[in-house]
Order: C-alpha cells, then structure tokens, then sequence
C-alpha cells in the first residue's frame, strides 16, 4: 500500500507539466525516504530526475517499495482538473494497476452546501468505502479523456483513477559529482535568457569566468550575448546571483532542451546551474523543503 | 558544428 497526501497540490501539477513535453512514460518509484523520478527522453540526450521527501508530505505511508509506470500526457490532464489550491493524496495498492489521485479542495464548507443535491443527482454508484449517500460516479465522457481512467465526485473531493503501465526504463546511475561551477540565480530570469536566445539560434553557450556568466548565441540573424554577474546581496533571496568556481568553464547546449527545463520556472524562484567540463550540465530547481526537478542535458563536444 | 552528446556516453545504466 502506498498512500501520500500533498497539502500544495500545485506542485504536482507542476511537477508533470515540467516533464511532460520531455518524457512520454516514466515510472514513479515510491520508498520509505521519498518519491522519484528518473527518465530520459526519446533520444537520450537529456534526463529529467525528481524527488519529493517522505517528510515534505503530511502524510506519507509506503510499506513496500512500489514504481508506477504512468504516461505523463494522462496524468497532465487529470492533474489539470484539480484546482491549484487543491491537496493530492496519491493511493496505489502493491500489486494494482491504477494510481488513485484524490483532489480535495481547501473549503471543506462546500460538503454540506452540495448534500442535498447529490443524494437527488443521478446513480449512487459508490466507490468502495465512500459514504454511499454522499457521492456519485460519473465514467469519463470528456473526448479528451475517453479511456484513460474514471472520475468519482464526492461533493468538493474528486478521485481519479490514472492507468498505469508497465515500463522498462533504462536507469541510469548518476554519481555524486563535484562540480567545478556552480551559479544560482532567479529562475524567471533564467527562462527570459532562454527563450530570447532561441530568438536567435538553437546552440547556447554558457561560459563562467571571473567577470560572471556569459550566455552566448550564434545564428544567422546575428549573435546575442548576456553576462551575468555575481549579486550575492540582493535585497531578497530570489533576486540573488552566486556564483561559485574552481576553474573557468564553457559548454554549449542545445536550446530546444534547456526551453524544456524552464518549464519548471513555478516550481520555485530559483534556478541552480552546475558545470564541469565535458560533462552534462545540470540544472536544477529546488521545490522549497519538498525537494527538486534536476535536468541533465549533455553537452556539445569537439571530436 | 559540434555534436551533439547522449547521456549514456556519460552514465553507466544502473
């Protein structure tokens, strides 16, 4: 049995919209510590990690180590139908075949307000173990949703069940690495950076020195430069720039995935970039106390 | 142009 509320809700919302354009199927693998989250994409160039901690939940049990193979557009679009204010309470059983997802909504008066209605609504299909007076099961007729699960409403608590899927994916096993750059900086600032870049090419490179970071593109429209600089003593801790380095450093990349990466940019206000040479960048978004979404992206490198 | 790497040239599968 595996059973994890989430009070912000949101971040899940978000945790599946930051992957999905990257990953088509992964698996969600749940233990004792956390939940996570390893898969590449398609052409193997970039990888997407996530982790929640069992401690950043208000409720977390996992009596045996579970992975929930899902498709990430499905669960997009039963995420979509919670409300951002909503807590997710994930429920899987140890041999099933769905995800259950419940959405609860924050103003649990809404429950007495809809009472009456629904005991006259249509059926009373219940669910096993819902008060079978209160609830009602409706099967999925949405078009965009025919056959990817059912949805059952009790009053302002709406469960899903997501299908889920057996996947062999290929984990890789990513060492603890001492980087030789590491910048922390806004993330909206990061994602403006990103997407005006691919205005003018589709290879970024990202060069540390002492003077800052410098974000550099080529293309047949002309060329684009942004230097970033150490701002350690902003007056707010997002608006922050740090830069740590051990040796100079520039990698290119491309920008078609790192526009991928910023779709994490509500995750949280900063951004953390970690660079070695000829290795994979990764970046990085804290989720608060909760966790973090780190993308890998490997580098393009001279033969 | 450079080439593009994959991640498998720098991770071993676990």
């Amino acid at each position: 049995m595996f059973e994890a509320r989430l009070t912000s809700g949101k971040i899940l919302k978000q945790l599946i919209e930051a992957l999905k354009d990257l990953v088509q199927e992964a698996n969600i693998d749940c233990s004792d510590d956390e939940i996570s989250i390893q898969a590449m994409d398609n052409s193997h160039v970039s990888l997407v990690a996530v982790s929640l901690r069992s401690g950043g939940f208000d409720h977390f049990r996992c009596d045996r180590p579970l992975s929930l193979g899902f498709n990430a557009t499905n669960m997009g679009k039963i995420l979509k139908c919670a409300g951002n204010e909503d807590a997710i309470t994930l429920k899987a059983e140890d041999d099933g075949d769905s995800l259950s997802m419940v959405f609860e909504g924050p103003n649990q008066d809404r429950i007495a307000d809809f009472g009456e209605f629904a005991r006259g609504a249509r059926g009373s299909d219940s669910p096993p173990g819902s008060r079978r007076e209160k609830c009602w099961k409706i099967d999925f007729n949405f078009a965009t949703m025919r056959g990817v699960g059912v949805l059952v409403v009790i009053f302002d608590r709406k469960i899903y069940e997501l299908k889920l899927m057996d996947i062999d994916s290929e984990q890789l096993g990513i060492p603890d690495t001492d980087y030789k750059v590491t910048i922390q900086m806004p993330s909206g600032e990061f994602q403006r950076i990103i997407r005006d870049m691919q205005v003018l090419g589709d290879t970024l490179s990202i060069s540390c020195t002492k003077e800052g970071v410098k974000f550099g593109v080529q293309g047949d429209l002309g060329t684009g430069n942004v230097l970033i600089r150490q701002n350690a003593h902003a007056e707010k801790d997002e608006d922050r720039v740090m830069i740590e380095m051990e040796e100079p450093v520039e990698l290119t990349f491309a920008l078609r995935y790192l526009n991928f990466f910023t779709k994490a940019t509500n995750l949280g206000p900063t951004v953390i970039l970690n660079m070695s040479p000829d290795v994979p960048i990764v970046v990085e978004y804290p989720i608060g106390e909760t966790g973090h979404i780190k993308y890998y992206l490997a580098p393009k490198i001279d033969e | 142009k450079k080439p593009q790497m994959r991640m498998d040239s720098f991770f071993s599968l676990k």
